[in-house]
């Protein structure tokens, strides 16, 4: 563990409870991609198949059933619960997510690092990771009124990964071998998806005005 | 065992 990517997982973790808390405080999901929750559950659920099997530490376990347990949670809220399921704005979070689900798939039996039921998962939840952000980033683009909580949930969802990357910059420095091209790819995509919201929420914060992306 | 190095990030 180094601190990049304790920083990582600690930005991970902020953006659930920032997206738990404005569901369960205010019982409003406006400006959240119902698609995106899905695809994160999705991803949790092919990356943590092996929390059964392998132990690594308290910590890797407990921040496992954390994501599992919110982003399963946020999709309960978002479907089910009476108030909240009301506000969530269904014409226009009309993303087709079962789009990038298949050929996440796809790639994933083509491109892997060894082809085993969990790798090929594993593998999947990656590039699926890498763009399940797209439905919500489209929807703030149709809604344009970003209110803070959620503006700030995609920033810290988006900063996890950044700082990953440079925990892997940091481990392939330090340990030899340390070579995982899929993993580092995958992570910059995902990254530079966010690179346009990252500078709109920047100038927004520079020119202390509300966050607006263009159309 | 390598591989399994990735396996402890989340």
């Amino acid at each position: 563990m180094n601190i990049f990517r304790l920083a990582g997982d600690m930005t991970h973790l902020a953006s659930v409870l920032v997206l738990l808390l404005k569901i369960h405080t205010i019982k409003s999901c406006a400006g959240v991609s119902l698609k995106t929750q899905e695809l994160y559950a999705i991803v949790f659920a092919t990356r943590y198949l092996d929390i059964f099997t392998s132990f690594y530490s308290i910590y890797n376990t407990l921040m496992k059933l954390i994501f599992l347990g919110s982003s399963f949670s946020i999709v309960w809220y978002m479907r089910y619960h009476k108030t909240v399921r009301r506000t969530y704005d269904r014409e226009q979070d009309t993303f087709r997510h079962w789009f990038l689900v298949l050929p996440c798939l796809l790639l994933a039996l083509l491109i892997h690092e060894k082809f085993t039921f969990l790798e090929v998962l594993w593998t999947f939840s990656l590039y699926l990771e890498a763009v399940a952000i797209l439905p919500q980033l489209v929807l703030l683009q149709r809604t344009r009124n970003i209110d803070n909580l959620t503006g700030q949930y995609v920033f810290l969802l988006g900063g996890y990964r950044g700082f990953y990357i440079l925990n892997w910059i940091y481990r392939y420095l330090t340990e030899p071998h340390f070579v995982h091209w899929i993993t580092w790819i995958a992570g910059l995509v995902q990254t530079l998806l966010y690179a346009d919201f990252f500078y709109y929420y920047f100038q927004s914060w520079k020119n202390n005005k509300k966050l607006q992306l263009p159309a | 065992c390598l591989q399994e190095s990735l396996k402890d990030e989340l």
